[in-house]
């Protein structure tokens, strides 16, 4: 069942002390600081968070040794599937397998898939930005069919 | 060395029985004292012919033990009291051996010795993960011929592919085989990858969702250029259109509009629209009992004057004497 504070139980459980210890983290008496998910310590360069990925994309397949799966939970609202299947269109590679929906275990419709030459894509359906927490059983199912190359 | 990093129990839990489980930091910049920090389980299938995948988080800045390991796809998730452990039905060790990463430095328990190392891009992301990669192989080499995959969502959008093409050149250039990885394949999820493609598409995204106007999705349509966004932070490298740009008449339109879109969509979880949103529990009661004094309230003023008391209360926290107050673990910023 999705917990929306999740994160706080997370948090709690990472600074508890004989969790430290017992992950060897954060052991030294000079640098010990207060664990948190996501840090303002790091400054990152914003213009590399404005980088587009596409050239990369093009000389990893371009390697031609890499298999590729790019997933899209359909109910994100900050990377939404629709930008996601827009850039991989936009790569312009060979359709294998034309759109259609996939299946998961339980026979639902676990989301749409379009294989590419090089690249894969599929959304998975009713997930948010954290697939594989909020739709465990169909990512489990879709990670399980790429790693066998399973269509 | 990787028995050092051995893990036989874990509070909350008890002893590991069904796989093994290592966890330690791995120098990848001695000068700088760089240090990166990671959890591996291995398969608890067969974990002598199963891939190794790396996994990582985004943000940037997020921790992959955070979201990965503890709340996505590693062997467990926490119980609502933030002290014990439940088994994840679906881990993903079921199928690979899964390595989490907490990178850059100083992310999670990731640490340099060097302050200025704090600030960081892309390339030396990617150059820290790939000799991290080089340093585990190390410490583990009876992985070294297993496939090796490279996951991650989010800003992973960016350290996934950044990461396999630093691999892919450095096989290419290796002096020995130390230095090659037997990288197979990525898999990236919402990732983000083209901020022009990708911010236009949330706008769609929202607008097809029926939660922003039909006149606010146009204005961003027609105003916007999301190749260029938002104030640079002081001391970070300037692009050179930015600051002319935002003097512009478009680009001030398009900053009105993206305010209306971020008050039209409300306090929503941005993050899978149909979830609800972490609400601590005394703002949680206190507004039902509002509700039930005042009578039924629409949805939606209900949540915010339950964030607005959450947002009260944490101000009377933090003036007050008691820091451990459990408001304090229950900040739903």
């Amino acid at each position: 069942k999705y917990d929306p504070c999740v994160d706080n139980e997370v948090e709690t459980y990472m600074n508890l002390p004989e969790v430290q210890k017992a992950l060897h983290a954060n052991q030294t008496v000079i640098l010990p600081w207060r664990w948190t998910d996501c840090t303002e310590k790091v400054q990152y360069s914003r213009s590399d968070v404005l980088a587009s990925m596409l050239p990369v994309y093009e000389e990893l397949l371009a390697s031609g040794s890499l298999r590729i799966l790019v997933f899209s939970g359909d109910v994100d609202g900050i990377l939404p599937v629709v930008g996601t299947r827009r850039w991989v269109s936009g790569l312009g590679l060979p359709i294998k397998s034309a759109w259609r929906p996939w299946l998961s275990p339980t026979r639902q419709v676990g989301g749409h898939v379009i294989e590419y030459e090089g690249l894969i894509f599929a959304s998975v359906r009713n997930a948010g930005h954290m697939v594989p927490y909020v739709q465990p059983e169909r990512m489990f199912h879709l990670l399980t069919s790429f790693l066998n190359e399973e269509s | 060395a990787a028995l050092q990093d051995q893990v036989t129990s874990m509070p909350g839990w008890g002893p590991l029985k069904s796989f093994k489980m290592f966890s330690g930091y791995i120098t990848v910049d001695a000068a700088a004292g760089r240090a990166l920090f990671y959890v591996f389980v291995e398969s608890e299938s067969d974990p002598v012919a199963d891939p190794l995948m790396l996994w990582l988080n985004g943000g940037p800045g997020c921790s992959s033990l955070g979201g990965g390991f503890m709340s996505e796809l590693g062997p467990f998730l926490p119980n609502k009291d933030g002290h014990t452990l439940k088994a994840n039905p679906y881990p993903w060790n079921k199928k690979a051996s899964v390595l989490f990463l907490e990178s850059p430095a100083f992310v999670g328990w990731s640490y340099s010795n060097t302050s200025s190392d704090a600030i960081v891009g892309d390339a030396r992301t990617a150059k820290d993960s790939r000799a991290f990669l080089l340093g585990f192989m190390e410490r583990f080499p009876q992985f070294k011929s297993n496939d090796l995959y490279l996951s991650g969502e989010s800003y992973a959008g960016h350290y996934v592919p950044n990461l396999a093409r630093e691999i892919v050149r450095g096989n290419r250039g290796a002096r020995s085989p130390r230095e090659t990885l037997n990288l197979k394949g990525i898999l990236v999820g919402n990732p983000l990858t083209d901020t022009a493609v990708d911010n236009m598409g949330a706008v769609d995204f929202w607008w097809h969702h029926a939660m922003i106007s039909d006149e606010t999705a146009e204005g961003i349509r027609s105003n916007c250029d999301f190749n260029n966004i938002g104030p640079l932070l002081i001391g970070e490298d300037v692009l050179p259109t930015t600051a002319d740009a935002l003097t512009k008449p478009r680009v001030i339109a398009c900053d009105e509009f993206c305010d209306r879109a971020m008050s039209e969509l409300g306090p929503i979880n941005i993050y899978d629209i149909y979830a609800d949103v972490c609400i601590p529990k005394a703002a949680q009661s206190e507004a039902l009992a509002l509700t039930r004094a005042l009578g039924p309230t629409p949805a939606g003023l209900m949540i915010r004057a339950a964030v607005q008391l959450s947002s009260r209360e944490k101000q009377e926290s933090s003036n007050s004497a008691d820091s451990s107050s459990s408001l304090t673990d229950e900040d739903p910023s």
